[in-house]
C-alpha cells in the first residue's frame, strides 16, 4: 500500500544516509523519489557524493564507490527488514583494501540476526568468517564441499559436514 | 526464520550429494579456486526458493541445472536442491505440528518449527516442489519468503558481477526493492 | 607506433595538469585506492582517441568529462588530453618531416617520427582535434588508428567491469573484433 | 574483404587454442562460424571447456573462467596485430591468486612489443610492471599521479612525472 512505502522508503532512506556515511567516512548519500506528487508510482534515484566529492550522476562513481553504495542500500533495507539470510557473491571484488575492512565491520555489525553467506577470493572478507567451507574440485567437473570450523573447535577437514545444530 | 542447512544433489557441478549447515546467523564463507562450484551453490539457493529465469542461473533452459557429466561420470537424471530453515519461537520438545510463519501456514516438519523446501528437476523437464514432505507449487514457496528479500525480488541475493545493478537499474526497479521489504 | 606519454588536464578529476610517460613496450602499472582516478585515466586515452559515447566514459553527456569542480576546485573551462606515440622507424637526427604510417600521412611532429593526438573540449560544448599542431577531424583521428584494435572499435582497451562483454556479447559483434585486426 | 577475415579468423583461432591451454593447462578453447556457408556475414561463436569439463555453452562457466577465457581470445588477436598499446583495466578482478599468476605470465610473453597499461589492485599483477604509476587524491576530488620507478633506480616519489625518454 501507499501509506506502507511511504513508511519503509522514509526509514530505510534515513538508514541509507547513515550506512553511506559509516562506508565512506563520511559525504551524502541518500534515495530521492522520481515524482514527489505521486508517491503510489514514483521511481527511486540514488544521489551519492563521497566525501569531499562535488555531487555528480552515480554512473560516474568509480567501481568501487559504486559497490559501496550499493551495499549501504542493502545494508540500509536489511535494518528496516532483516531476511533471514544473505548471500553476497564476490560483492568485495572491486573494492581495495581499506574498504574490504570498512564492509566487514558493516556485515560484522549485522550479522547478530541475519545469517551471510559471503563467497570471496579476499582473506580479509575470509577471516570474518565463524564458519569456513571450502568448496574443491580434485575430480575434475565434480565440487565437494569441505568444512572448516574456526570457532572453539580445532580446524579439521571433513569430507561430509556434520550438523552444528 | 534462521538457516539451518541446504543440500545439493546432481544440481550444476554438484554431482554427488552435498551438504552446508548454518548455525542461523553470523558470517559464513564459501571459498576456493575459479569455476569449483562457489557460485551453483547461490545458484542452488535462488533455484530452491524458486527461481524462474534459467538465464539468472547462466543456463539457456532449466535442465542446464542438472549435473550434465564430467570426463569420468554419467550425466545425472535429476537435480535436487533442499533448504531447511527453523522457526526459533517453535517449542522443542512438542510434536512437531503446523505452524505459521510470515502469515502463512506450512505443515508439521521432522521438528518443532522446522521447514524444508524441496525442489527436483528431472531431465524429463518434470519437475516438483516439496514442503515438510508434501508436494506444494511455487507459488506456495513464494508466498513463505514474501518480503523477507528471498521472495521472486530477492534481493537478499547477490549474484556474481551484479552488485552493480542496483545503482544502474531503472527508478522503478529500486522501487520493487523497497515495495518488497515493506 | 609506440607509446610515449600522456598528458591529461582539466579531464574528470585531473583538474591539475598530469603527465604519464611510457618506455613503449613493457608493462606499465597504474595503482591506487577506490576512486582516486585510475579508470580515468583510461577514460582519457579512449576519449583522446574519438571515443563518441559519453555513455561508454560513464557520463551522461560529453561535458561529463570536463573537470566539475571539488570541495575546494571551481570547475574547469575545458577537457584537454594529449597522447604522443613515436614511429621507431623515424630516424633520429634529421629533420622532422611528414611521414606515413598505417597507410597515411601524417604531418610533421616535434620530433622526427612523433605523433601527438590532442583532444579539447570546452564547456561550450565546442570540440577540436590536433594532430601535431594541425586541426583536424575526428576521421583523421579514426583513420591514424585504423586496424590496430585503437580505431573506433578499440579491442586494445578493456574498461573496468567489461572483460565479460566479449562472451556474452552477440556472435556479430565478435566478428567486428576479427574484421578490425584484419 | 572476406579472404582476409577468413584468412584473419584461421590465424587467431590457432593462437586462441593455444592461448586457452596456456591460461587454463588444457581444456579445449575455439571459435566457431555461426554460419559457414556464408562467410561474409558469419557470426563468431565462442566454444570452451577447461579441463576435465564437459562442452557447455560458455555462459555456464565461472566468473574467473569467463575472464581468461576472454583474456585468451584477446591475447590471441594481439598475436595476430599487435597494438601498439593495450589498457586492461581490473581484468583480474575475478581471478583467483594462481590464475593472475598464468594472467601474468601470458602478458609478460607479449609485452616486448606492445605497451601494457594495467590498472589493478593486486599485488602480484603491479609486480609484474617495470613502470608503476600510483594515483593519488590528497586533496579530495583532484587527481595527481605519482611515478615510481622500479628498474635501476631507487623508489622515489615526484610530484610530477619526469618523462623517461
Ligand atoms: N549442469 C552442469 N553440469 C556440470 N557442470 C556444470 C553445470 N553447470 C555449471 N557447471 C560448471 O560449474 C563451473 C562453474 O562453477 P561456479 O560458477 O560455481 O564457479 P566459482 O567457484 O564461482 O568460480 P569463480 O571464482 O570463478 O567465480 C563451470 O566450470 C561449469 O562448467
Ligand atoms: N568530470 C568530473 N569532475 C570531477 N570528478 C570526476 C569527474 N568525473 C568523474 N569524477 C570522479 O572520479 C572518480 C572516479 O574515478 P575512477 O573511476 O578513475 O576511480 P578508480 O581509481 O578507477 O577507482 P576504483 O578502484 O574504484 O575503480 C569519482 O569519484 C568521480 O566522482
Ligand atoms: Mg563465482
Ligand atoms: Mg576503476
Amino acid at each position: 500500500s501507499r501509506k506502507q512505502f511511504k513508511e519503509a522508503f522514509e526509514v530505510v532512506n534515513e538508514n541509507f544516509r547513515k550506512t553511506f556515511q559509516t562506508l565512506f567516512g563520511g559525504g551524502v548519500g541518500e534515495m530521492r523519489l522520481t515524482d514527489e506528487e505521486n508517491i503510489g508510482e514514483s521511481g527511486i534515484d540514488i544521489v551519492a557524493s563521497p566525501p569531499g566529492k562535488k555531487l555528480q550522476s552515480v554512473a560516474l562513481l568509480s567501481g568501487g564507490e559504486k559497490s559501496l553504495t550499493a551495499l549501504a542500500l542493502l545494508v540500509a533495507t536489511f535494518q528496516y527488514k532483516p531476511s533471514p539470510f544473505c548471500v553476497l557473491d564476490e560483492v568485495d571484488a572491486a573494492l581495495d583494501e581499506s574498504n574490504i575492512q570498512r564492509f566487514r565491520r558493516l556485515i560484522e555489525s549485522m550479522s547478530d540476526c541475519t545469517q551471510f553467506i559471503l563467497i570471496t577470493h579476499s582473506k580479509t572478507t575470509m577471516a570474518a568468517a565463524s564458519t569456513l567451507y571450502g568448496v574443491t574440485m580434485q575430480e575434475p567437473g565434480v565440487s565437494k564441499l569441505v568444512s572448516v570450523r574456526l570457532e572453539g573447535e580445532r580446524q579439521r577437514r571433513l569430507e561430509t559436514s556434520e550438523p552444528s545444530i | 526464520l534462521k538457516l539451518k542447512k541446504l543440500e545439493l544433489f546432481g544440481f550444476k557441478s554438484f554431482c554427488d550429494k552435498e551438504e552446508l549447515t548454518f548455525s542461523g546467523s553470523g558470517i559464513a564463507s564459501i571459498v576456493g579456486p575459479n569455476g569449483c562450484g562457489k557460485s551453483n551453490v547461490s545458484d542452488g539457493i535462488s533455484w530452491v526458493l524458486g527461481e524462474q529465469s534459467a538465464k539468472t542461473l547462466r543456463g539457456a533452459r532449466m535442465q542446464d541445472v542438472i549435473f550434465s557429466g564430467s570426463r569420468d561420470r554419467k550425466p545425472s537424471g535429476m537435480a535436487t536442491v533442499s533448504l531447511t530453515l527453523y522457526d526459533p519461537e517453535a517449542r522443542d520438545g512438542q510434536p512437531a505440528v503446523d505452524g505459521t510463519i510470515n502469515g502463512l501456514s506450512y505443515p508439521a516438519g521432522k521438528r518443532p518449527g522446522e521447514i524444508n523446501v524441496t525442489r527436483k528437476l528431472f531431465s524429463s523437464g518434470d519437475s516438483q516442489y516439496i514442503i515438510n514432505g508434501h508436494v506444494s507449487r511455487l507459488r506456495d514457496v513464494h508466498d513463505l519468503f514474501m518480503g523477507t528479500g528471498l521472495g521472486p525480488n530477492h534481493y537478499a541475493i547477490i549474484e556474481q558481477g551484479r552488485i552493480g545493478q542496483v545503482l544502474s537499474s531503472k527508478p522503478l526497479d529500486r522501487r520493487a526493492i523497497i515495495e518488497e521489504a515493506a
